[in-house]
């Protein structure tokens, strides 16, 4: 066997299906437990799923390119990958979601190759096993369709416990009092399997052996286990529709007693209205007489302002009530669209105040005219956002300034802001991701989803470019690095783990790519920046240091990063430094 | 042999051997020809790992492997597998500096 570099700090390990609406989720999630499963019983591991994006291993159904720089094929050849344990996609399982899956366990391969057993190899990648040249192994890279049946090939199980140890015995209740049961125990397991042994060796008949029965105990524990979760959901689920038709019928009554108090105050208000007429007919009649009692006029009248008051009341609450009968019926239309069945928050009793506020400006220039500046970075600590020569000078950008060296050293009254020589650029600009020179000298910046390309300090016209018109994806948020590769001298661009050429005759990325960025091998992933120097050489960036690039080596010139302040802001040595050379 | 060696071409052969890390994963960007030694070589450390007859040439048995279907990840502990980390692992714990 062979172990890859970094494993799993922990030994309680979580995993999620990111494909869970595909026709076959269950069965998927059932033999990737189950393949789990075959790992933890031959270790300390264990497993847990959850429906979460931040478990440590993620199963992902995906066809040809999907975004981490390995494609797959189509059916047939590359079947699945895996990558060893580590941060962000270390621990993940990608299937070609284009092969002929078998999810039944069947071991004829004429429905299909095994998903089980491609599972138990992936997973065996995503905790830290290699590739074996052990034939019978199941980290042999080559797909062969073995029975699996809960047992590990010796190889990979000495990798694995070689990893995380062997699991201990958990006892029940009555756990052995003397070292001679223990020993007697030991000995009746040494007997009951023997993986040196051939199949007639009785205890291997999984007939005879009983492992396979405790196995499938388990396996009707784990099975109760699922079931009785499942119907916890269910229940949960039941509780919650009940939860909702109370609140609707709540909802339903307080409407009724509105109708009827709405209905009341019609009735009084017909009342009044006859009472009006009747009064003033009174006062046709008997004018002299109602002239002279002004106090029942002020009654009248007060009882005038109290009905319109009802009346201004009675139409607000019927307003209110609307406006909660539309809320109902919006949030009904959208659980039903999405058909989600989480609980619905109830919407709240206010009415959304007019406001003559206008909308949030789509001119950038106008947002942070307040803003307070950004303070200048200290030129020997800091991080480049992007560096290029421009012009035959080497510019180093960081926020929204800029250094420039020349032949001569930095140039005084730098940094500065960058601004100030491109004033086309945003003028909330926080900072560049990647700067540099094209064939035809134009100076092409990389500003989130934008590219900008300076005819000299000129705008091009028709810029800035959305980043998916050079065939970059239009998911991507953002440019890390671009540089001109003097091995060949084609540009390259980098984001996070991956990177791509552009063809400098159709100004698109070339067909395969992105590439995963460990060909450019010890630079890592999420660089800062990288650009070709005057003397020719790549160089990349990452936090305070820099790597030279070897071409001819494919690597890094110095495993170590050396401190960029030192040699591209010629930043004096401090007093205890000491060079990697002297060291 | 002859036979096997015309339907799998030296090209396919190129980057089925790059593509599982017996040759440098580089040589896609920087497109370095290799030696027929350096190819013979690679062919029988896919052999040896394929646990078929090694002759260092495209016979009937390696044609055959290379159609095999097969997991992704590459088949040596390279500098350029697919852990983000391992570069940091393999060159950081590992290099003596002399004093």
């Amino acid at each position: 066997f062979a172990l890859q570099g970094p494993k799993w700090s922990r030994t309680d390990l979580t995993w999620s299906m990111v494909n869970r609406s595909m026709p076959d989720a269950s069965k998927v999630e059932r033999m990737v437990q189950t393949a789990l499963d075959v790992w933890a019983n031959h270790s300390k591991l264990t497993f847990r799923e959850v429906y979460s994006d931040q478990a440590d291993i993620q199963i992902l159904f995906a066809r040809r390119a999907h975004g981490d720089g390995y494609k797959f094929d189509g059916p047939g050849q590359v079947l699945a990958h895996a990558f060893y344990p580590g941060e962000g996609r270390g621990g993940d399982a990608h299937f070609d979601a284009d092969e002929t899956w078998n999810f039944d366990g069947e071991s004829d391969d004429s429905h299909g190759t095994n998903f089980l057993n491609v599972a138990l190899h992936e997973l065996g990648h995503s905790l830290g096993l290699a590739h074996s040249a052990i034939p019978d192994a199941v980290m042999f890279p080559w797909y062969q369709n073995n029975e699996v049946a809960g047992n590990l090939p010796d190889d990979d199980r000495y990798g694995i416990q070689q990893l995380y140890g062997t699991k201990e015995k958990t006892w029940g209740p009555y756990k052995p009092q003397t070292t001679t049961t223990t020993t007697t125990t030991t000995t009746m397991r040494a007997m009951i399997y023997r993986a040196d042994k051939p199949a007639y060796w009785p205890w291997n008949n999984p007939s005879n052996n009983p492992n396979n029965d405790r196995n499938r105990a388990r396996e009707r524990q784990e099975e109760e286990r699922r079931r009785q979760e499942k119907e916890r959901r269910r229940q949960e689920e039941e509780r919650r529709h009940q939860e909702e038709e109370r609140r609707r019928q709540v909802e339903e009554r307080q409407r009724q007693e509105e109708e009827r108090w709405r209905q009341e105050q019609e009735r009084q208000e017909e009342e009044n209205r006859r009472r009006k007429i009747e009064h003033k007919s009174q006062w046709e009649r008997n004018p002299s007489k109602e002239r002279n009692r002004p106090r029942e006029r002020q009654e009248m009248e007060r009882r005038r302002q109290e009905q319109e008051r009802q009346e201004q009341e009675r139409q607000e609450q019927e307003d209110r009530r609307r406006e909660r009968e539309r809320d109902r019926q919006l949030e009904w239309e959208r659980r039903n669209r999405n058909g989600a069945r989480e609980p619905v928050t109830p919407t709240a009793n206010t009415t959304p105040r007019p406001t003559n506020k206008p909308y949030p400006t789509v001119h950038r220039q106008h947002h942070h005219h307040n803003k307070p500046r950004k303070p200048k970075p200290d030129s020997c600590m800091t991080y480049y956002d992007a560096i290029s020569i421009i012009r035959g000078e080497l510019f180093i950008f960081r926020g929204p300034y800029l250094w420039r060296i020349g032949t001569s050293g930095l140039y005084n009254g730098y940094p500065t802001e960058i601004r100030r020589h491109w004033s086309a650029l945003p003028e909330n600009l926080t900072k560049v991701d990647a700067v540099y020179e094209n064939k035809q000298r134009q100076i092409v910046f990389f500003i989130g989803r934008e590219y900008y390309v300076f005819n000299s300090v000129m705008l091009a016209p028709g810029f800035p470019k959305p980043l998916a018109s050079l065939g970059l994806p239009p998911t991507l948020t953002h440019i890390d690095a671009s540089f001109v590769w003097g091995h060949n001298n084609r540009t390259y661009m980098t984001s996070g783990t991956l990177y791509w050429r552009i063809d400098d005759y159709t100004g698109q990325v070339e067909l395969d790519y992105p590439r995963d960025m460990s060909i450019w091998s010890g630079v890592g992933y999420n660089i800062d920046a990288a650009f070709q120097y005057l003397d020719g050489k790549t160089y990349f960036f990452k936090n305070l240091g820099y790597w030279e690039f070897n071409d001819d080596r494919m690597k890094v010139a110095h495993a170590r990063a050396k401190l960029s302040a030192r040699r591209w802001m010629q930043c004096a040595r401090s007093a205890n430094e000491v060079d990697d050379e002297q060291r | 042999s002859k036979k096997a060696k015309t339907a799998i071409s030296e090209d396919i052969m190129y980057n089925y051997l790059m593509q599982f890390d017996y040759l440098p994963k580089s040589d896609l960007e920087t497109g370095a020809l290799r030696t027929e030694d350096q190819l013979k070589e690679a062919i029988r450390s896919l052999q040896s790992f394929g646990n078929i007859t090694v002759t260092g040439e495209i016979d009937s048995a390696t044609a055959r492997l290379i159609q095999k279907p097969r997991c992704g990840v590459g088949d040596r502990r390279s500098a350029d597998s697919f852990s983000p980390d391992n570069l940091y692992h393999e060159i950081g714990s590992n290099v003596r500096v002399r004093r």
